[in-house]
């Protein structure tokens, strides 16, 4: 049995959600936030037993998509007073997802 | 030193964690959504000595109950138009747990 | 690649996510409630690479404080009828925190 935790973005947690649960494998969701944008997303519980591994994966990726989101900041000019608004594109990721191996797994 | 979540139902969760707390173990909530109900449940968080794995244990499995739950889908008939309601009647569990290996543990 | 839990108290979980991100650590982050005096407090996950647990360690560890916490309790005088509140003093750490081993990691 392993545990599987999956950090996607808010708009593709539906669907990944609906597709792992049509293939039969259970998650739980938790709402969650990247530290860097302080926007929302979604974090994914899964147990799985090791033989699905690659199942899971395969669904989390193809259900998953990276997007460009536009960050604004600021910066002062040659340490003065003036502080410039600038904006940077950058990447968010489809998915970010850690297994780590379940020692002890019960159901009551 | 191992790590403990158990998702349970957030009508358990309250006596489950003040038995949790009674018996001197320590406990972090985190609200979470069941992926195939979409309703809330509760993730339970625990780093727990490795001697006091079954008591812990037993104290989660007392006091968390199935429940049955009545679950709305609909089926088209014969594929056509016509949507019929299907109401099935699922058992949720007591609880659902994953016991995982600490390497470090700090307390700051 | 480590898995890292840390829970800290809300007023200092801004503090330690922006001085990890400045120094490129990712973080996200759960919001999730003490099991004792039953508030608010916030769950980080951070992927890290071994070789860096120490500089995460420390960072959490300089920014999350001690701080003492006034609870309300009631106690009944030799069983009878009569409530009487009682206020503790009780010390809420800076910060407990659990390293995992991952043993899969995938960015999508
Ligand atoms: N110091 C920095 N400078 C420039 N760009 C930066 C940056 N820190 C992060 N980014 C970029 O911003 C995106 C969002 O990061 P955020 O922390 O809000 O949201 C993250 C975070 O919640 C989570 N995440 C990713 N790696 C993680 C890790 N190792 N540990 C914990 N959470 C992680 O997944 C979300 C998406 O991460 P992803 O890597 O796809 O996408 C990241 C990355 O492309
Ligand atoms: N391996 C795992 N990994 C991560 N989280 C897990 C898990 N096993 C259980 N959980 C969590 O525990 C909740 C209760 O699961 P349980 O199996 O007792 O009770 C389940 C099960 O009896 C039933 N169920 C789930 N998927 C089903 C399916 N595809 N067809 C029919 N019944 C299903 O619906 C109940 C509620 O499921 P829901 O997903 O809303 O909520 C689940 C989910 O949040
Ligand atoms: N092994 C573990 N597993 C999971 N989560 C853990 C944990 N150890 C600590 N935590 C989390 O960290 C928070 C702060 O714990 P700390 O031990 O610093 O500070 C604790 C402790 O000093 C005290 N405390 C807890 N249980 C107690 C008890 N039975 N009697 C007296 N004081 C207690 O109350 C403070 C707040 O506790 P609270 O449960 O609200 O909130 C806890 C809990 O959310």
């Amino acid at each position: 049995m392993k545990l599987l935790f999956a950090i996607v973005q808010d708009e593709d947690a539906g669907k990944v959600m609906s597709e792992l649960n049509k293939n039969g494998f259970m998650v739980t969701k938790l709402a969650s936030t990247g530290g860097f944008l302080k926007s929302g997303n979604t974090t994914l519980l899964m147990g799985i037993d090791e033989q699905y591994l690659k199942d899971v994966l395969a669904i989390i990726e193809t259900h998953s998509k990276s997007r460009k989101q536009i960050v604004n900041a600021s910066n002062s000019l040659s340490g003065g007073n003036i502080m410039m608004p600038i904006t940077t594109e950058i990447t968010v990721g489809g998915a970010t997802v850690f297994i780590i191996d379940v020692e002890v797994y019960k159901k009551f």
